[in-house]
């Protein structure tokens, strides 16, 4: 529900972007890239491409402030399904602005449900 | 959108589900289930097998003519001695007690474990990412460091502590076991689902030595991510029936003197207590996150590996403990009362009580003993340490099991060095 392993993945990937912004001090495009770079050559290239289509997405919600849950609810890998409780990594003051920032997110991108879809 | 349709990440994800449904070794020409890769339940799981072109050649098999020519049974022990004329594995081996050790269990016996280094963003590099391919190809599992099938005592990268295991100690007693060791152990195996997988366990009551079976399921029969967790439990009725069949399949290919030792569910409800105040590697940078904080919001999205132990919540913690030692007493009631012919038979209480006062003695705090990505597994130390003290349980409540101390150890260690080594 609510997303189940795609969330938590994408909820925890971002989360590690955003603590290498933290520890290496740089962006979050520089922190994806870094990530990347981590990775053996066999996964390098499979992430670039991963990062090439999201990046634009995730790079843009972390400059805007939204946190890793914002993010993956506005790429609609969280949901917030009926008739079940908020899953939230990031307990943020109120789950409104998350919905709120989300939407931004999603009304600043129109394309990137449908391109996810495709 | 599903995450394995993003571009990159799909392909990652049909490897990961090629690795992940399969239990059988993926190189394996002759199909004798003994493979020649280490990974996908290769020789990191069962020993390495010495010719892949002949079924009948594989460990734990019986010696064919003193093995004067062919390795049968791939101890690395074979050939002539032109001393004396006579094959070495009938000098070295013919009055040993042989006697192989396989694990029939779950992702305890499997040894899961995610490095820290991969969620801890200060440990993040590219040393952590080295062996990633190895790691995801045994299933994020590290059998060959385990508690029963552990066989490389060298440091490993991304796991810490040392190894000391059930198989080790039987090659110590006895070096013509080399290789004898299959570790059929699945993430999320519970006692139903190991009615198939027991079928991967590879042993002839006629061409294989004697076998010492253990058949340890730790959690995963009232482990789920459910909300109504306790609905999802094995029933007292479907264990019985689950263990019975088992037995009874273990006694139509063990051979006549093979060991089957079953053990109990572990007690989880200690996990929330050993780590409730702890703080996650995941939440080291950035805002702090505790240990309930991940396992809610995993039961959130009911994903939990263990809903009913995994949670805030004591008295549901309660109820998953007392389902959990209900199905012990069936799994010991069905070890009593099943009349087995090709192999005896004994019970133990998973031993995780006396594994923490082991533990405390060598000067350890008990939460030390925990995976720390997933709050759930028994990590490295923890396996040494269940090592230890069933191997101390085995000595005393079971000597007869063990084989006596081969004198030979010292001669096939000077003429046969590290027999073909794994």
């Amino acid at each position: 529900v609510n997303g189940g392993v795609d969330c938590a993945t994408c909820s925890v990937l971002l989360g590690i972007v955003d603590h290498l912004t933290i520890v290496y001090n740089e962006s979050a495009a520089q922190s994806l890239e870094r990530l990347c770079s981590f990775l053996p050559s066999e996964y390098k290239l499979y992430c670039k491409a991963a990062i090439d289509f999201l990046g634009p997405y995730i790079i843009d919600g972390f400059i805007k402030g939204d946190n890793p849950d914002v993010i993956c609810h506005s790429l609609k890998f969280c949901t917030d399904d009926p008739d079940q409780p908020k899953c939230r990594l990031y307990p943020s003051k109120t789950s409104i602005s998350d919905a709120l920032n989300a939407l931004n997110l999603r009304q600043r991108h129109p394309l990137i449900i449908s391109q996810l879809k495709d | 959108p599903k995450i394995c349709q993003v571009p990159g990440i799909r392909e990652i994800c049909k490897i990961l589900e090629n690795i992940f449904n399969n239990h059988m070794p993926a190189v394996d020409f002759d199909q004798d289930k003994f493979g020649i890769e280490a990974t996908l339940r290769g020789s990191s799981w069962r020993g390495r097998d010495c010719n892949d072109f002949s079924s009948t050649i594989h460990p734990g098999a019986h010696v064919v003519d003193g093995d004067s020519v062919i390795d049968h049974n791939c101890n690395g022990i074979y050939g002539m001695n032109s001393a004396s004329g006579r094959p070495y594995e009938e000098e070295f081996c013919n009055n040993t007690q042989r006697l192989g050790i396989a694990v029939l269990g779950d992702s305890i016996s499997a040894h899961f474990h995610l490095p820290e280094q991969w969620l801890d963003a200060k440990q993040l590099s590219v040393a952590a990412f080295e062996h990633l391919t190895f790691i995801l190809e045994n299933e994020l599992d590290w059998p060959q460091l385990s508690g029963t099938t552990g066989h490389f005592n060298f440091s490993w990268p991304n796991i810490e502590g040392p190894t000391r295991s059930i198989y080790a100690r039987l090659f110590e007693l006895d070096h013509c076991n080399h290789r004898d060791y299959q570790n059929i152990a699945v993430n999320g195996a519970r006692s139903g689902s190991m009615l198939d997988i027991m079928k991967s366990l590879a042993r002839n009551p006629k061409n294989d030595v004697p076998l010492l079976v253990i058949y340890s399921l730790v959690g995963n029969d009232v482990c789920n991510g459910h909300p109504d967790t306790i609905d999802h439990m094995t029933t007292v009725e479907e264990m019985k029936e689950n263990v019975l069949k088992t037995l009874t399949y273990l006694d139509t290919i063990l051979p006549k003197g093979s060991h089957v030792l079953t053990t109990g569910l572990a007690n989880g409800s200690m996990l929330y207590d050993l780590l409730h105040d702890r703080i996650h590697p995941f939440g080291r940078v950035g805002p702090p996150i505790s240990y309930p904080q991940i396992y809610d919001y995993l039961s959130c999205l009911q994903i939990s590996p263990c809903n009913g132990w995994m949670t805030s919540n004591a008295t549901l913690r309660f109820l998953t403990t007392q389902r959990a030692m209900e199905l012990s007493a069936a799994i010991r009631n069905v070890s009593y009362t099943y009349k087995s012919i090709q192999y005896d038979i004994e019970y133990l209480d998973f031993p995780f009580d006396d594994v923490i006062q082991e533990w405390i003695a060598q000067g350890g705090e008990p939460w030390q003993l925990i995976e720390s990505v997933d709050g759930f597994h028994i990590n490295q130390y923890g396996h040494a340490t269940v090592s230890d003290v069933l191997w101390k349980w085995l000595q005393k409540n079971k000597p007869q099991w063990l084989p006596p101390i081969n004198p030979h150890n010292g001669d096939i260690e000077r003429v046969f060095k590290d027999q073909g080594g794994y």
